[in-house]
């Protein structure tokens, strides 16, 4: 079974997105395979891969509208699958709202079982893990992302916001791990967009060091503009740019996150 | 009757928070009466502003749990009034969609009528605008302020990401307009977080710039550690440093806002 991590925080912009493509390449690199799930209707972990927004995606798999499998884009880079979002994933927020609490909470749960089983029955190997790429909100789909996950990531940026939004982020944790998914950790938060050089960055840091210990990943992404480059070209960072700051900051996270793996 | 604008964009983290609250500022101190909605369950605008999360806020109001004016904050600073947001307004967007479209999608301009009604009955004067923050989606609370607005001011980060989601947003405008608000424009796109050094903020802003023409502001917000210092001691920018180069810029931004308004 692979191990299934979200990445999610509701506060927007903070760098789920970018985290999700670089932590699943740099993965597909040192622990193949791997499987990417994009879950927001903004779909720029589909556009960021130069994967087109192709129907069906998602969504129509959500809604019991078309098979798992018409979603799956399989080793669109090296050891790397997606399964695609497209923009009509907007309206699961409210549709997925309308089904029974049992049947949303668990729609994308039993859309990953049926993958690995397919994979399976295809003599493939299984994926090692798969990552979540959640929108920013705290609504049906991240829910259902965190029923069905082992494991939280929250990226955030150094910025007032970010640390306030980060209470109810754990808040929400906690209500699903209490009422939904016993297993679900806060594996990590990561610090991205780090710009050492003004104060409220470091002071930000502080806190988030102060209030959640070893929690907090060592390694911290720097602001780079390269990472912003990359999604325009449909290549992950540590594709369009090894050797740029940001993508050599996402090698060592990927180290320290495998770091962290083997030690529990 | 105010002019409504909804600033408004399913990017997260692109500056709608940021020029809510200081679009709100300068207006109060250059056309007062101002009245600021947080519909973000983040509530960012309401904590950006130093207020408290009490309850009721605008969740207990849309779901008619309690009176409008229960979650009216009245001069908060001079000139600005806010309508708080908490953070139970998450379950809004799931709660609103079960309801029939016709009464969902006419919540808040119904809210906004009662306030307007209530404070000419008090003998105040009229608000001159009322600006609605929205949260990062197109989902029932952003629908029914776009539903309520007259313009739209669509703040966008010259990357592509936010690029990528700008077609996407015009094309939701499209479609509240033609089904549900003939009246809704797209007042203008303001360029946020600019750093003029960097190649890729030009490409962008120059994409945006042949699309969209006139539309686009001329001022641009440069990046600028003020803007994301300002909120965590629960002041507008233009209150915390007037003389940073983020304010100065916001300062331009509501000057431009306002001329543009003269020649309509
Ligand atoms: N370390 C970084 N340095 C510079 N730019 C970055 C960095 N990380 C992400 N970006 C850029 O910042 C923007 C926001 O990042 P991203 O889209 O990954 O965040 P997100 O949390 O997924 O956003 P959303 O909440 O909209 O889903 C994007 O344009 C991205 O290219
Ligand atoms: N011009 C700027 N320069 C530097 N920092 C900025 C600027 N504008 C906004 N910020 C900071 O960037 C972060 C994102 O801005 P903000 O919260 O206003 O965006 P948003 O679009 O409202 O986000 P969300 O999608 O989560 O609602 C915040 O921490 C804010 O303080
Ligand atoms: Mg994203
Ligand atoms: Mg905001």
């Amino acid at each position: 079974r692979p191990k299934i991590i979200a990445i999610a925080n509701q506060k927007g912009g903070v760098g789920k997105t970018t985290t999700a493509i670089n932590l699943a390449t740099g993965l597909a690199a040192e622990s193949p395979p791997i499987l990417l799930v994009d879950l927001d209707p903004q779909a720029n972990a589909t556009t960021g891969l130069g994967c087109g927004q192709a129907n069906p995606s998602v969504y129509e798999v959500l809604l019991d509208a078309a098979a798992p499998a018409e979603a799956l884009v399989e080793d669109l880079f090296a050891g790397l699958s997606l399964v695609r979002a497209a923009p009509a994933l907007a309206a699961a927020e409210v549709e997925l709202g309308a089904l029974d609490p049992e049947t949303r909470n668990h729609s994308l749960i039993r859309i990953l079982e049926t993958l690995c089983a397919e994979r399976t029955a295809r003599g493939k190997p299984p994926w090692h893990y798969v990552i979540l790429d959640c929108p920013p909100a705290l609504g049906p789909l991240t829910v259902a992302a965190l029923v069905a996950a082992d494991e939280v990531l929250a990226p955030m940026q150094a910025e007032f916001f970010a640390l306030d939004g980060l209470s109810r982020l754990v808040g929400t944790l906690e209500t699903v791990r209490s009422n939904l998914n016993p297993r679900l950790l806060l594996g990590g938060i990561l610090l991205t967009m780090v710009d050492r050089r003004n104060r409220l960055s470091e002071q930000v840091a502080e806190d988030v060091r102060r209030h959640f210990g070893s929690v907090l990943y060592e390694t911290a992404i720097p602001r780079n503009v390269r990472l912003a480059e990359a999604p325009s070209h449909g290549l992950p960072a540590l594709l369009y740019d090894l050797n740029a700051a940001g993508s050599r900051a996402y090698v060592r996270f990927v180290r320290e996150f495998l770091a962290r793996e083997k030690q529990k």
